[in-house]
């Protein structure tokens, strides 16, 4: 199966 | 102080057709560069990052730094009063807690002023890396568009593969499965209607589908949008504005378990 990622585990905090 | 008038109001309207399925209340944030804006859908799933520069307005002027949060529904709401034709004024004090909207038609014999009240909103400012993508596909927006509803109504998640050949599109669910390709093409007159494939490594990607067809609700804003894709990243995908900015989308992969 698929899992769905987070978008904020790909860019940082600023 | 702040205030800018945009000759081609409606561009607020595309603009807003774009995000206001996706995000319900934004910062907007304004400098003496534009207006940019940055948010995440309510399952942080996506991305939207809006940029329009100053240059894109009649007169722009913003004093100092600031923050604006609006509700955008009730944007959407206030935006209605605007007719397709007419300027837009935004005018925005710095010591008040709302923002003016006029809205004039072109022979100014139609004058609307909306006040809106502003809100605070806590958000997360997320820093984008600059990427170099593995591949990046422009091709007529409404292909775009099409292509993703037309598969939205087969399955819930596209795969999409890029190749020397072209981008394909792949969904399946209960009905069947469908793969849609577009080659690239460069042979039409226009350059909005080609469809070209910059790759330095092919990629297969899979993503939720219905964020696809949100993010085409941007499509009246340019004849091209791009896909850019790396390898386990977010997807991009950009409508740009001609010279007057962009709205981008970012939208996080599906990972196998």
């Amino acid at each position: 199966g698929n899992s769905q990622r987070s978008i904020k585990s790909f860019f940082l905090k600023s | 102080m702040f205030e800018a008038k945009l000759i081609q109001g409606n561009l607020i309207k595309k603009i807003m057709e774009g995000l206001k399925d996706l995000v319900t209340e934004a910062n907007f944030d304004l400098s003496p560069g534009g207006v940019s804006l940055q948010a995440m859908d309510s399952s942080h799933v996506a991305l939207v990052a809006l940029m329009l520069r100053g240059d894109a307005f009649e007169n722009y002027r913003c004093d100092r730094p600031r923050s604006i949060g609006m509700n955008l529904v009730n944007l959407s709401k206030v935006l209605k009063c605007a007719g397709n034709d007419d300027t837009m004024t935004l005018k925005a004090d710095d010591t008040q807690n709302n923002i003016t909207l006029v809205f004039e038609s072109q022979a100014e014999d139609k004058y609307a002023e909306v006040q809106m009240e502003l809100m605070d909103i806590d958000s997360e400012h997320l820093g984008i890396p600059d990427n170099t993508y593995d591949a990046i596909v422009k091709m007529p927006s409404a292909q775009f568009s099409q292509i993703v509803k037309d598969l939205s109504s087969i399955g819930d998640t596209v795969t999409v593969s890029v190749t020397k050949d072209g981008i394909t599109f792949s969904t399946s669910g209960d009905v069947g499965t469908a793969h849609i390709t577009c080659k690239q093409n460069t042979s039409m007159e226009k350059e909005a209607d080609h469809t070209t494939v910059n790759l330095e490594h092919p990629v297969t990607l899979t993503f939720a589908l219905r964020y696809f067809v949100t993010f085409a609700k941007s499509t009246s804003l340019s004849h091209q949008m791009s896909i850019s894709l790396s390898k386990e990243l977010p997807v991009m995908v950009e409508y740009a504005m001609g010279d007057m900015g962009h709205i981008r989308f970012y939208l996080a992969p599906k990972i196998d378990d």
